[in-house]
């Protein structure tokens, strides 16, 4: 360090410092973890600790979308057919694939993991349930479910994000399910639009072996999408449990409209290695672009001159993907 | 990544769900 030229010791100190820094960081979280799970064995609840802002920012300012598009670009790359099989071996022991329910069991099938990932299954593999008007849109986790109370919405237990911040304020007119509100509650209130109804929620955290395609949760028309550009920070568990409003900071894609009872939604939150939504009848949609401004967010109406009705969905069907990068 | 629904339903509208239980796209979430 004494003989090397001033240059050379200024690059070599901010690699030093980052390797220390994040090393000291994550020496610091697993000591946490070790500290609550030795509480947890001793049956001491432990108060849910939540990222505090500057972690929050620490983690937000980690280029997400774009290591999410090199590593979608990185899978459109077609394999090798004699790559195939050990490659999506490795991926299906890792991910607990069970690829007797694909519509294509054979390997050497997808020309790359872009196109594994988005495989379709057996159509009788997933019956679809006739006697509950609400099903399950995809394969997943039940993160949380229930009636949504004072608008806010609870991504796991205890830790809950802003609905209005997650379906955005209404700029258009004829769109009766957003509404500028002077409260959050008249916000809630202005969705439920028959008497005597209440909010409800379910959270599904989709893991990435699932089969990543959804489908309609229930017969419903969808009249409105809002596409919020986004970060695009991990939604499993357990940064779902550590950061508030998780949900609201990551690209999501809201589609709503109207089912018997009234108001119906699905939204499709994004996440670091699934960077990309695709609703099957939105073709302007485009998401996980490489620039967008902060806060933004950009709607389509599908209710026009001549289908006033929007667009119908049968419990079921075929309704968009996430796909890598 | 994650699916989230948002919707309207009369009180007496039941989940047939547990927290963390796993689920598959066609199964019940829930009815009246």
């Amino acid at each position: 360090l004494h003989t090397a030229p001033v240059v050379r010791t200024f690059r070599l100190r901010p690699f030093h410092f980052l390797v220390a820094t994040g090393g000291g960081y994550a020496g610091y979280r697993q000591y946490e973890k070790y500290k609550e799970e030795q509480l947890e064995k001793m049956g001491i609840e432990i108060p849910i600790k939540l990222a505090s802002k500057w972690e929050v920012s620490l983690y937000k300012s980690v280029p997400t979308r774009l290591l999410s598009r090199a590593w979608g670009r990185l899978n459109q790359v077609e394999l090798p057919t004699w790559l195939r099989k050990p490659v999506y071996s490795l991926y299906i022991w890792t991910f607990g694939v069970n690829m007797k329910e694909a519509a294509v069991e054979d390997l050497h099938h997808y020309r790359n993991l872009s196109e594994f990932f988005r495989r379709k299954l057996k159509p009788q593999s997933r019956p679809v349930c006739c006697y509950h008007s609400v099903i399950s849109p995809s394969d997943g986790k039940i993160l949380n479910f229930g009636q949504v109370k004072n608008c806010e919405v609870e991504q796991v237990k205890g830790v809950t994000y802003s609905l209005e911040s997650f379906l955005g304020p209404c700029t258009s007119t004829e769109d009766v399910q957003f509404s500028q509100t002077s409260s959050c509650n008249s916000f809630q209130n202005q969705l439920v639009t028959k008497e005597g109804n209440e909010l409800y929620h379910c959270v599904i955290y989709l893991a990435p072996g699932d089969y990543h395609c959804f489908h309609s949760p229930t017969d419903w028309r969808v009249s409105h999408r809002r596409h919020f550009p986004g970060s695009l920070m991990s939604v499993n568990p357990g940064v779902a449990r550590w950061i508030k409003e998780l949900f609201c900071h990551n690209e999501r894609v809201v589609l709503t409209g109207d089912w018997k009872h009234g108001f119906f939604s699905l939204t499709a939150v994004g996440a670091t290695n699934v960077g990309s939504i695709r609703i099957y009848f939105d073709r302007d949609l485009h998401t996980n672009s490489p620039c967008y401004s902060k806060g933004s967010y950009n709607d389509f109406s599908f209710i026009t001159n001549n289908n006033k009705e929007g667009i119908p969905m049968r419990k079921g069907e075929h309704l968009g993907e996430f796909n890598l990068g | 990544s994650t699916i989230v629904l948002i919707f309207e339903a009369p009180k007496d509208f039941n989940f047939h769900l547990k927290p963390g239980q796993k689920i598959r796209f066609g199964e019940a979430l829930g009815s009246l």
